[in-house]
């Protein structure tokens, strides 16, 4: 999304100048100043109004996901680095006007013979997911839907940084996270005792207008936007997370295939 | 080197006609839009311009807009608009009629409905290369997402998440009103 390229016309669009922000006089080791707990883990955030915070144009937090902790999708406004401290899971990014190439219709129709209506049902088609361990980095684009699933037995523990002041942010500096399912806490700051709820943003939408748009009942609609959720952002996925992807033996039985 | 480059520059290009459209639905309407591949000086200025017409009733699929802040401007007709934050909150939800203007940040989800006359609009954004990224319908965020992922995240039944996933699965950009008919454009 570098905007930048080589224009003569450089639009003087995002100030980020950082010369007022960047007098520091003393750096210091940061810890996390806000935590939130939700159903199957803990996100950890750093203040981003801290001046070391700013004058980097950065913004940090710290997830652990519970086994069987699913985070759900959402998508913010900077784009970001996340490290895998522990731990290993999936990854599922949503690129935007990408095909779904993730698609049980051909093993279905194979087993369906053998084994009729239950291989029928799984049928799911959808876009790549990724498969992380410890030690991995992931790159997340600002604006792409994001979501991530904990499929192994100890906790992930993951550091995410957040370039607030890159050009593919037209926004303020802050970071900002759009939640696409769920409901979260925004928890209690250090120094700040007030609380709030933040909604997904399908709840900004009326329930009418959003079951027109998706073509669906208003209880379905409803269900949607969450109003009566209070798992947080990181849920349990109670019997786990089926999603497709390939395994070691299917690839080598896809070999034998003419 | 300027001459031939820069001061040859084309600067102007049509997006009214309605065979210049890049997305159509006879039932819904048409998107025509203009970036940088198409106007390269585009690229200079960083932004785009994108013309949308919605028959009566039709429906910009909801979507947020990745890299770029959007300007609607009204051209004709009126539409209902509504604009959901970070935060989830309705941070507009009214009519938009003709003349009026809407800023709509990046990232900020918005969905937009013809009325009965129709609704046609401008839409300014401020990337040459600004992307959209539609929530539901063809190659959308929902439909991206595998059926369990939604089954958790919205604690509904797989039959449900097939909905959410397939109702809109055939439609991409515009759709157009279940039930109705074509209003003329």
């Amino acid at each position: 999304f570098g905007s930048s390229q080589e224009s003569p016309f450089q639009s003087s669009r995002r100030s980020v100048s950082t010369r007022d922000e960047c007098q520091i006089e003393r750096l210091n080791a940061l810890e996390p100043t806000r935590t939130v707990r939700s159903e199957a883990g803990i996100t950890d955030y750093f203040d981003e109004d801290n001046e070391q915070f700013r004058c980097a144009g950065v913004s940090a937090i710290r997830r652990v996901i519970e086994p069987r902790g699913l985070l759900l999708p959402s998508m913010s406004n900077a784009p970001r680095l996340v490290y895998i401290v522990q731990g290993r899971g999936m990854v599922g990014l949503v690129m935007p006007g990408c095909p779904e190439t993730f698609q049980s219709f051909q093993r279905s129709e194979q087993y369906e013979r053998e084994e009729g209506e239950r291989h029928r049902r799984s049928k799911d088609e959808h876009q790549k997911v990724y498969q992380f361990q410890e030690g991995d980095v992931l790159a997340v684009p600002n604006g792409f839907a994001y979501w991530c699933y904990n499929d192994g037995e100890n906790p992930v523990v993951a550091i995410t940084v957040l370039d607030t002041s890159n050009d593919a942010n037209q926004l303020d500096r802050s970071h900002r996270q759009f939640l696409l399912a769920g409901r979260q806490e925004e928890g209690r700051q250090r120094y700040r005792r007030e609380e709030s709820i933040k909604e997904n943003i399908l709840r900004g939408f009326g329930t009418e207008l959003l079951a027109a748009a998706f073509g669906i009942d208003m209880e379905l609609a409803r269900k949607l936007q969450c109003r009566d959720d209070t798992r947080g952002e990181i849920v349990r996925a109670e019997n786990g997370l089926q999603v497709l992807r390939p395994s070691r033996r299917e690839e080598e039985e896809r070999k034998s295939i003419n | 080197g300027l001459e031939e480059t820069y001061c040859s520059m084309k600067i102007k290009q049509n997006i009214g006609d309605p065979r210049r459209a890049d997305v159509f639905n006879p039932r819904g309407g048409r998107i025509t839009t203009l970036n940088s591949e198409k106007l390269p000086i585009l690229r200079f200025i960083q932004m785009r311009a994108e013309r949308v017409v919605l028959y009566r009733n039709a429906m910009v699929s909801p979507h947020w807009n990745i890299n770029a802040h959007s300007i609607m401007y009204c051209t004709g007709g009126r539409g209902r608009v509504e604009v959901a934050d970070d935060k989830g909150e309705t941070v507009f939800d009214g009519e938009l009629r003709q003349g009026q203007l809407l800023i709509v940040p990046q990232n900020y989800a918005v969905l937009e409905r013809a009325g009965s006359e129709g609704f046609q609009f401008v839409s300014i954004k401020t990337s040459d290369r600004a992307m959209v990224s539609s929530i539901v319908g063809k190659t959308s965020a929902l439909r991206g997402m595998p059926e369990e992922v939604l089954m958790n995240s919205y604690r509904i039944s797989r039959d449900e998440a097939r909905r959410v996933k397939l109702t809109r699965g055939d439609e991409v950009a515009i759709f157009a009103p279940r039930r109705e008919s074509r209003a003329e454009a």
